[in-house]
């Protein structure tokens, strides 16, 4: 119980967030309880999900900085069983703060530590920035399992081999326990075929790592943020939706065979 | 002469690396001479303009590091006109490794200060990695001024403001001199309103400073990276070539004029 998630690519807008909202989202539609942790400074999953920015005075960099304990930092968000913490930008300070600090990789890992003892959550996702700084350390030490949101383009794949020598890195160093949880295909247009070759490289390179569910290009997906709400509730007939439902019963399938 | 240009943005995705290659390149087929310096540890820029990971043993890390002078690191690359410093993944060692000392901000400033006495190059570009982070701050420092390239998605423009702030107090505290170049919408799909919306957004709160010519969402531009051209010289005819072309254009006519 309790697994940990980072979903994380340093390669930008491969679709993170919108995947941690939204695979967040179709868990917790099935009645499994879930915390969406925000860590980066955009704050997008947080605006996604409705939060206003000046509603947003407790949140991850307070967790992360140890001014707060994180249980009071938690709050519920619209959806049913999704509660969530939320971003702001102050976490560009942390990484500036913590970069001395012998513990600077574990300020995450002790606090969602301290929430075990609760077992509150079946799964805890945490949202990175497009970066491998101190803020995607934390939540890759914090980690059971690494989810990989890959773009179907060409700069997205050229970016896996760094963001796989890094997970070994954390591993090695700071979270020996850690796994590669999956690769999610996400912006999959059918329309070209780029998308196509990515989506075959990847399976060739990566096999069984690389998840079914393909995510599709999806206008709807995009306009959802604007409206403060997931994909799935904006509208769950589109087909991104109905992708990132089918995503969240592969997601669970996986982890009950693991 | 010798104009230094930082093209940023902190939410990933946008087009940076894109914008920068294509429209280095439409300046450099106008007779201009143009550097391109990729400060992203992904070194996406490199890739696009067909330099290989193992042909980069000198790069932008050896010039911000003071490691090699930085006429020794820049290189031809295959467009007349445009030359290149490359960049690896050793750049991510910068942001440690400069965090203790007082100029971390002005390393890069130093050596093209030190280049300008050769003016060798009307225009100078730097391609930055998505975040706020030392590496952006150094291009941030050293640019005359900052193009920022905005994708038309809603995401996108929530980032905007939290960039101009950035902007502001790399004014204050590194750079007194720094400007707005202007805005580039990105990605403009014109089947759907969202695109749209951002684009009036952004031109009602931002006005002249949106440059008129738009990008639209154009798949040439992104199968171009995988065969380590631009654009521009990968399909010329196609829409995305036509507008960095029409953005070349803009862009001179908005310097001659300043
Ligand atoms: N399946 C999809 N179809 C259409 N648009 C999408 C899809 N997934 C994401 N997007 C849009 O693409 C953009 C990038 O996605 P997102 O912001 O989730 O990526 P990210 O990896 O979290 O970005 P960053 O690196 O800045 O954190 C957003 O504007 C989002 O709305
Ligand atoms: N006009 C366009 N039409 C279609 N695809 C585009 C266009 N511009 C960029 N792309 C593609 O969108 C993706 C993101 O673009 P790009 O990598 O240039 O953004 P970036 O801001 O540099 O990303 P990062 O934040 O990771 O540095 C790339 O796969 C690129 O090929
Ligand atoms: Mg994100
Ligand atoms: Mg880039």
């Amino acid at each position: 119980k309790q697994k940990v998630f980072a979903v994380a690519n340093q390669k930008g807008g491969v679709g993170k967030t919108t995947t941690a909202i939204n695979l967040a989202t179709g868990l917790a539609a099935v009645g499994l309880k879930i915390l969406l942790i925000d860590l980066d400074p955009q704050g997008n999953a947080s605006t996604g999900l409705g939060i206003e920015k000046s509603d947003r005075s407790i949140n991850s960099y307070s967790v992360i900085s140890g001014e707060t304990n994180i249980s009071d930092a938690i709050r519920k968000s619209k959806i049913p069983n999704l509660d969530i913490i939320v971003a702001t930008v102050d976490l560009l300070g942390a990484e500036i703060e913590l970069i001395d600090q012998d513990q600077r990789g574990y300020k995450l890992d002790k606090q969602i530590k301290s929430l075990k003892k609760q077992l509150k959550y079946d799964f805890i996702l945490i949202d990175c920035p497009p970066a491998l700084g101190i803020l995607t350390l934390n939540a890759l030490t914090a980690a059971d399992s690494v989810l990989v949101p890959l773009q179907c383009e060409f700069f997205a794949l050229e970016g896996l081999s760094q963001l796989m020598k890094t997970v070994e890195m954390v591993k090695l160093s700071f979270n020996p326990s850690l796994k590669l949880e999956g690769i999610i295909l996400t912006m999959f247009d059918k329309r070209n075929n780029l998308s196509e070759q990515v989506a075959d490289d990847a399976r060739k390179n990566l096999g069984a790592t690389v998840f079914d569910t393909v995510i599709p290009r999806n206008v709807r997906v995009s306009e959802a943020p604007s409206h403060g709400i997931p994909a799935l509730l904006y509208d769950h007939k589109c087909s991104g939706s109905v992708a990132y439902m089918n995503l969240a019963k592969e997601f669970i399938e996986r982890e009950s065979v693991a």
